[in-house]
């Protein structure tokens, strides 16, 4: 599993 | 969003905001690194390209759309505009930035989470930032003399890289699943670079002198 949520830092 | 996040974001818009409007008000863009500023301004074009793909927030929009512009901005006065272009060190500033655009795509090729488009140009853009201070930090070292506004300008840029990776220990502490090592990796680099310029930032804010580097 892989998170996407370091894309929703500028 | 947690507090050193925020902390991040904001010195990182301050940095740019000082920077836009200094030049804006003096009409003056001396010790500023055009390359640094057009290196931005790629980082910025290609890691917010998925502004068009995705949506996380208002306040995530909004900032890019803010950093999109603030950095077009200043790429343009310091080109184009007739009084400030004429204010830039160009014969200084002469850092060979594409050398570090090359490698940095090349890398972004080789390593990646996914092999997407937008995920490759993503994971460029992290590498880029991460050496895009580099030819401003060369034409500090070669002016020597630093006017406040282009020292609080690394400065904040320097807490904003800071901030990030605080950030990035309390997501990792708090949230499940929060790794991210391509991220981490480029910010612990760029965050490196700054280093030795705080020192001698520091060094002059304690002998309370104007910040002069080493040649």
């Amino acid at each position: 599993y892989k998170s996407e949520t370091g894309h929703d830092e500028l | 969003m947690n507090i050193f996040r925020l902390a991040g974001d904001m010195t990182h818009l301050a940095s740019v905001l000082v920077l836009l409007l200094k030049i804006h008000t003096i009409k003056s863009c001396a010790g500023v690194s055009l390359k640094t500023q057009e290196l931005y301004a790629i980082v910025f074009a290609t890691r917010y390209l998925d502004i068009f793909t995705s949506f996380y927030s208002i306040y995530n929009t909004l900032m890019k759309l803010i950093f999109l512009g603030s950095s077009f901005s200043i790429v343009w006065y310091m080109r184009y505009h007739k009084t400030v272009r004429r204010t830039y060190d160009r014969e200084q500033d002469t850092f060979r930035h594409w050398f570090l655009v090359l490698p940095c795509l090349l890398l972004a090729l080789l390593i990646h989470e996914k092999f997407t488009f937008l995920e490759v140009l993503w994971t460029f853009s992290l590498y880029l930032e991460a050496v895009a201070i580099l030819p401003q930090l060369v034409l500090l070292q070669r002016t020597r003399n630093i006017d406040n506004l282009t020292g609080q300008y690394v400065f904040l840029l320097g807490g904003y890289r800071g901030f990030y990776i605080l950030n990035w220990i309390y997501r990792y502490l708090t949230e499940p699943h929060f790794v991210h090592w391509i991220t981490w990796i480029a910010g612990l680099v760029q965050t490196l670079l700054y280093a030795d310029f705080f020192y001698y930032y520091f060094q002059s804010w304690k002998n309370n002198k104007k910040l002069q580097l080493p040649a």
